[in-house]
């Protein structure tokens, strides 16, 4: 507690106290009720922890008052080749900033094309109405492999046009976070929720051979919590959140 | 107080004339009535201490201040207390219902930005601008 000012008046609160600035928090935080979020360990999920990055990047940020550019939070400890610097301040600019979990996660093999792919569904609709999507991204995690010195090329689409969104050409030696931009897909599932089918992930060797996709290193639903795929999104609000003086 | 008292109550209006007309000096209030100036003042919100930390991932708690005291108009060089007690005369003409009062209230406000998950385990981080009270003032 050596941050809290001495001057504080700091005693534990009764029952109809707590009650009553629990229901005034919830009001300034604009929430209806206090959520009941259900999975047991949350905490220790990729996605809270690039969140918890990004508070803190924002936290420094506001401390300093400063606009420094915001950066990709620090990741898991990877090679630069796997990480996306964002010399935008969509940070700065965004009032809220979503993290989604994976959904379902389906291996796919078509024979016809002997085209190998993984399907990732994330539900957009938790988005508070009046949000803009001003940037969003899908993060998915490659384990590094040392015997092949060959390059592998990451695509992302959308599913039922197989639309491509975003793709990477990456060393197999290299390990690390994988970010696509599905800033535009984002946007069009949120005005078009009915139509959102999910991503496919598809790997090509330079020689253009569909491999399956758990051969490249990548980490799906069943890897460690730290390294399981998720989407981000970057808000801005389109009115801003006035409180009633009380 | 009933008749006979006549000339007590001579004396009280006359004493109650000196008191209304001598402005009474910060020293007259008791302690009790004393109000401090305008100023901010601190009140910490723990989230631990609301039971909130299974869903509020950061902060702990946050300094929410308020604002709160004795706003006296600034007496300065253009308002001095000729000028001060003609605004309030024309102003109380204009409307004789409400006496004219300066409030304390915020003069700067700050940004704070919370962590938390919400009922579908995503996870939410939101800035709320103009949130905590930074500096505060008579209005």
């Amino acid at each position: 507690d050596n941050h809290v000012h001495s001057s504080f008046i700091y005693r534990r609160l009764r029952n109809h106290e707590r009650r009553e600035i629990q229901r005034e928090i919830l009001s300034i935080l604009g929430l209806p009720h206090r959520p009941r979020p259900f999975s047991p360990g949350k905490q220790a999920s990729s996605a809270p922890l690039f969140m918890l990055d990004l508070y803190n990047a924002m936290a420094v940020e506001e401390e300093e008052e400063g606009v420094a550019p915001y950066r990709a939070a620090p990741l898991l400890g990877h090679s630069p080749a796997l990480t996306t610097a964002h010399d935008t301040n969509f940070l700065n600019d965004a009032d809220m900033v979503m993290s989604f979990v994976n959904l379902v996660e389906k291996d796919k093999e078509f024979s016809h094309q002997r085209r190998h792919y993984k399907e990732f569904r994330f539900d957009l609709t938790q988005i508070p109405d009046g949000e803009a999507v001003t940037a969003a991204e899908f993060r998915i995690y490659k384990d590094r492999f040392l015997l092949r010195a060959c390059f592998f090329f990451f695509c992302i689409c959308r599913d039922a046009e197989t639309f491509l969104l975003d793709s990477k050409k990456v060393q197999a030696s290299n390990g690390g976070w994988l970010v696509f931009d599905i800033t535009a897909t984002s946007n069009h599932w949120v005005m078009n929720p009915q139509q959102n089918f999910g991503l496919q992930l598809c790997v090509e060797t330079m020689d253009g051979r569909s491999i399956n996709i758990k051969s490249a290193g990548i980490i799906g639903r069943n890897g460690p919590q730290s390294k399981q795929p998720f989407v981000v999104a970057f808000f801005k609000a389109s009115g801003v959140l006035l409180r009633s003086v009380r | 107080a009933v008749g006979g008292k006549k000339k007590n109550q001579n004396r009280n209006k006359s004493t109650n004339k000196q008191e209304s007309s001598r402005i009474p000096k910060p020293g007259d209030y008791n302690t009790s009535e004393q109000k401090q100036a305008c100023k901010k003042h601190e009140l910490y919100v723990s989230f631990r201490d609301l039971g909130w930390q299974d869903w509020i991932i950061a902060p702990e708690g946050y300094a929410a201040f308020y604002c709160d005291g004795e706003c006296s108009f600034p007496l300065n060089a253009q308002m001095n207390a000729t000028n001060h007690a003609i605004v309030q005369t024309l102003v109380h003409l204009m409307f004789p219902d409400n006496v004219p009062k300066p409030c304390c209230a915020p003069t700067k406000l700050n940004a704070i930005s919370v962590l938390y998950f919400d009922d579908s385990s995503n996870v939410i981080l939101k800035k709320y601008r103009n949130m905590v009270v930074r500096s505060c003032g008579c209005h």
